[in-house]
């Protein structure tokens, strides 16, 4: 995935079966974003694979205060990043089994 | 403190705590 300067991992193991599933985002890089960014440390969050919307999630977090608006591209973009690896990998593990 | 900050958006729970200086790039 490209380096947005916002990094996303896994907050929990992913068992490969529930959709809802822990995220922590930081920001690893502040010069990669246009807003001055307040330092507030790792935000984590649940966030449902199947039904939720990455750029949301972004969104709510600049009505949280965390980002500001200008942002909320890269925001988005950095958790649409690992989602799609995250359902990459369940699709894998699930035609391997196959 | 490094104690973690709940911050409630939307019905979503945003659960700020800090990040392990070794995580951090640049810094």
């Amino acid at each position: 995935a490209e380096d947005t300067g916002v990094r996303v991992e896994l907050a929990e193991e992913d068992d490969g079966k529930k959709s809802s599933i822990a995220l922590r985002l930081w920001v690893e890089d502040q010069k990669k974003l246009k807003g001055k960014y307040k330092d507030s440390g790792a935000i984590e969050f649940t966030f449902d694979l199947e039904t939720e919307v990455p750029e949301t999630v972004a969104q709510e977090m600049v009505e949280s205060g965390f980002f500001l608006e200008i942002d909320v591209k890269i925001v988005g973009k950095s958790i649409r990043d690992r989602v799609s690896l995250i359902k990459w990998r369940r699709q894998r593990i699930v035609s391997g089994h196959n | 403190s490094s104690a973690a900050q709940v911050v409630h958006s939307a019905g979503r729970r945003f659960i700020v705590s800090p990040v392990p200086e070794s995580r951090l790039k640049d810094q």
